[in-house]
């Protein structure tokens, strides 16, 4: 573990808990994809696999419980939660997540580590992960309005992507050059589909106005 | 490839 995969984590950990804070505290998910909270459930599920056969830490198992737990409860409350889930965008969410699962799944069976059942869907996993804040991202920019909860939302969990390509590196330089293809370019597409916004993000923030996406 | 990449990342 590195300072910047720590890092890494917490921010995402942090991205989440805004997001939940954000769901319960106003009784609203208006803003979010219901689409991205599903893939991430996806993502997590299918990486996660080894969670009871492998035990790696006490932090990374406490880690992934509670990712899990959280990606599962947000698109709990969007769907089933009688209040939170009349506050959701449907008709504006429109973004067909299917057809980016479809793609990584065959992908990753074209490009993968080792042909094993957890080999091939941790791959999928990795590559879901790196396009599925697309219908979030779209989303935002049919929304005129963006609450800052839901902003800081998607700013930490596009910073947590760039901390851990930070991490990569310092792995790559301790750990005897150890390369990791497939995660790095995979991190490396989804913090570029951050791009944009981190730059109205940053803007709004310096000029101290409301986030603006252009349509 | 034989090289083993841990899987110690969330």
């Amino acid at each position: 573990m590195n300072v910047f995969r720590l890092a890494g984590d917490m921010t995402h950990l942090l991205s989440i808990i805004i997001l939940l804070l954000k769901i319960r505290a106003t009784k609203s998910c208006t803003g979010i994809s219901l689409k991205t909270q599903e893939l991430y459930v996806i993502v997590f599920l299918t990486r996660y696999l080894d969670l009871f056969t492998k035990y790696i830490s006490f932090y990374n198992t406490t880690m992934k419980l509670v990712f899990l737990g959280t990606s599962i409860s947000i698109v709990w409350y969007m769907r089933y939660h009688k209040v939170v889930k009349q506050t959701y965008n449907k008709d504006q969410d429109t973004f067909r997540h299917y057809f980016l699962a479809i793609p990584c799944f065959l992908l990753a069976l074209l490009i993968h580590h080792e042909f094993t059942v957890i080999e091939v869907l941790w791959t999928f996993s990795i590559y879901l992960e790196a396009v599925a804040i697309l219908p979030q991202l779209v989303l935002l920019q049919r929304s005129r309005n963006i609450d800052n909860l839901t902003g800081n939302y998607v700013f930490l969990l596009g910073a947590y992507r760039a901390l851990y390509l930070v991490n990569w590196v310092y792995r790559y330089f301790t750990e005897n050059h150890l390369v990791r293809w497939i995660p790095w370019l995979s991190g490396l597409v989804q913090t570029t589909l951050y791009a944009d916004f981190f730059y109205y993000y940053i803007k709004s923030w310096k000029n101290n106005e409301k986030l603006q996406l252009p349509a | 490839t034989d090289t083993y990449i841990p899987k110690d990342e969330l």
